[in-house]
């Protein structure tokens, strides 16, 4: 056997991006050839080197008398979708920054190049926010719990220097109970018959204050998180608090709204869309904001989550040519017995009826690991080799469905997320080679 | 290889790698150079991942990058 010397890497474009930060738009495409006595990896920008240097690394293997060895190879490789995203609940449950990172490692071993930060939700509010501290101070589950402005800045360029994108998911108007405790009067009190009940609702539509205090906030969002997009939610919003509140029925009336809660949601997001253009950034929501026919400026991405129907609501979100992220298949938050990964491999997203322009509006996807149940104990075995499906799904070509050989090369593949640090769990029954008897 | 690259041709022919001497650098002609830190961490990175976790080497003393 001959000697490979060394890889070298050359960035073919005259500007490699090597200082700036990925996007929707970032080239991942290289080319890679192995061959004596170097190796040689093009990429046009910095993204495709990273993403080919994870091909080499997978490449070389070492046999059981510990040499290392590669075979000879010719790879030419690009994404299949631009936006190949995680969504980590660190509200439900908090995780500590270690968690965070070590999946954002995983994340790079599998070419997913998003990291959608579901930051703050009902239950907790662990972003420390500069402009508004009590925020976290107040909705936080403790002093301990939060992510500081270091941590934020840390997680940001940690995925950076792996490709990975971070847009932080800031719901509104619902899913916002944790926001009320730092912020007076932000939420909608509830009523009961005459009286208020105690308990509060979604975001008060209909008070300036929240306006004034959103923009403030979105001013923060945008300095902090360097990506175009910010994910503003938009899920699930309870009307019952609303429909109970007196002042907020004389706002309605007054809008010539009558009794469709829907178009004072729509009436809020729509000022919130407008206010995430003024700051220059783009908006991601869930699909009940395009079901509840809001306004949205045409480059507003729709990320389809609910999981029945979502081939039609693909349909219906291309058909009006916004963007679309689908979620729905990926929940991995659901666990069933037995090797699900197949289910979540054997999606095809561009699988609903539509013309070839709907399909390309289809960005990407995202695996979705909800926090109920989910802490820094449990995190990562579920979510890996899960979530490796997704990836393979987003980035190889569509024809590469083939389930034996995948089980194949993921087995593989989930004994090298092992080695390298990565508690991923088993696909089935079998062994890593490089286990030995004192490891647990 | 997980994901599966879009064009993939591997031959038989295998190439020997030696820990102390490969190198992953800079290829003339590249417009990033040693001052892009995002390639140099991810050099270091990886030469860590396909040498690091070796059952019979890890406890080699292992060679600083260049």
């Amino acid at each position: 056997e001959t000697e490979l010397f060394s890889l070298q890497v050359i960035i073919t474009s005259e500007d490699s991006e090597c200082d700036k930060y990925p996007g929707v738009e970032s080239d991942e495409s290289y080319q890679l050839q192995v061959s004596e006595p170097t190796a040689v990896l093009k990429a046009s920008k910095v993204w495709g080197a990273l993403r080919g240097l994870e091909t080499f690394s997978q490449l070389v293997n070492e046999d059981d008398y510990g040499s290392f060895f590669i075979n000879e190879s010719d790879i030419s490789d690009s994404p299949r979708f631009a936006h190949r995203g995680i969504l980590l609940d660190t509200s439900r449950h908090f995780l500590p920054l270690k968690s965070i990172l070590i999946n954002l490692d995983a994340m790079a071993f599998n070419k997913f190049n998003v990291f959608h930060w579901h930051i703050v939700d009902d239950q907790s509010f662990p972003y420390q926010s500069i402009t508004f501290p009590e925020l976290s101070a107040q909705g936080a589950y403790s002093y301990n719990h939060v992510y500081t402005p270091t941590d934020v800045r840390l997680v940001i360029d940690y995925a950076r220097l792996r490709g990975i994108r971070v847009i932080p998911e800031f719901d509104t108007p619902g899913h916002t109970e944790s926001w009320g405790k730092g912020q007076k009067d932000f939420l909608t009190p509830c009523y009961n018959g005459e009286h208020p009940s105690g308990s509060y609702g979604p975001v008060n539509p209909i008070l300036n204050t929240t306006y004034d205090f959103m923009l403030q906030l979105l001013k923060e969002i945008r300095t902090v998180f360097p990506d175009e997009y910010i994910h503003l939610g938009g899920d699930e919003v309870d009307f019952t608090c609303w429909r109970s509140n007196p002042d907020v029925s004389e706002f309605m009336k007054e809008r010539g709204f009558s009794h469709s809660y829907t178009k004072l949601e729509s009436y809020y997001i729509e000022k919130i869309l407008d206010m995430v253009s003024s700051v220059n950034k783009k908006s991601i929501v869930w699909q009940e904001v395009f079901d509840n026919g809001v306004q949205l400026q045409p480059d507003t991405i729709v990320e389809v989550w609910m999981g029945t129907l979502y081939k039609e609501e693909l349909r219906r979100v291309t058909k009006e040519g916004h963007p679309a992220i689908l979620a729905a298949p990926w929940y991995l938050d659901y666990i069933s017995y037995g090797q699900d990964w197949k289910k979540y491999y054997s999606v095809e997203p561009l699988d609903f009826l539509g013309c070839r322009a709907q399909k390309e509006l289809v960005v990407g996807g995202e695996a979705c690991l909800w926090g109920e149940y989910v802490d820094a104990t449990n995190l990562t075995p579920r979510l890996w080799p899960r979530a490796s499906a997704v990836g393979e799904r987003l980035w190889s070509s569509k024809n590469v469905t083939d389930i034996a050989d995948a089980y194949n090369r993921l087995t593989e593949h989930r004994c090298r997320m092992l080695r390298r640090g990565v508690a991923a769990e088993p696909l089935f029954v079998g062994y890593c080679s490089n286990e030995t008897g004192d490891r647990t | 290889l997980w994901p599966l690259p879009r064009s993939l041709h591997i031959s038989p022919a295998r190439l020997q790698l030696a820990p102390k001497r490969f190198q992953i650098l800079h290829g003339s002609g590249s417009s990033a150079g040693p001052r892009c830190s995002l390639l140099q961490d991810a050099f270091r990175r990886y030469y860590g991942y396909i040498f690091g976790y070796s059952k019979w080497q890890n406890h080699d003393e292992k060679k600083p990058l260049s």
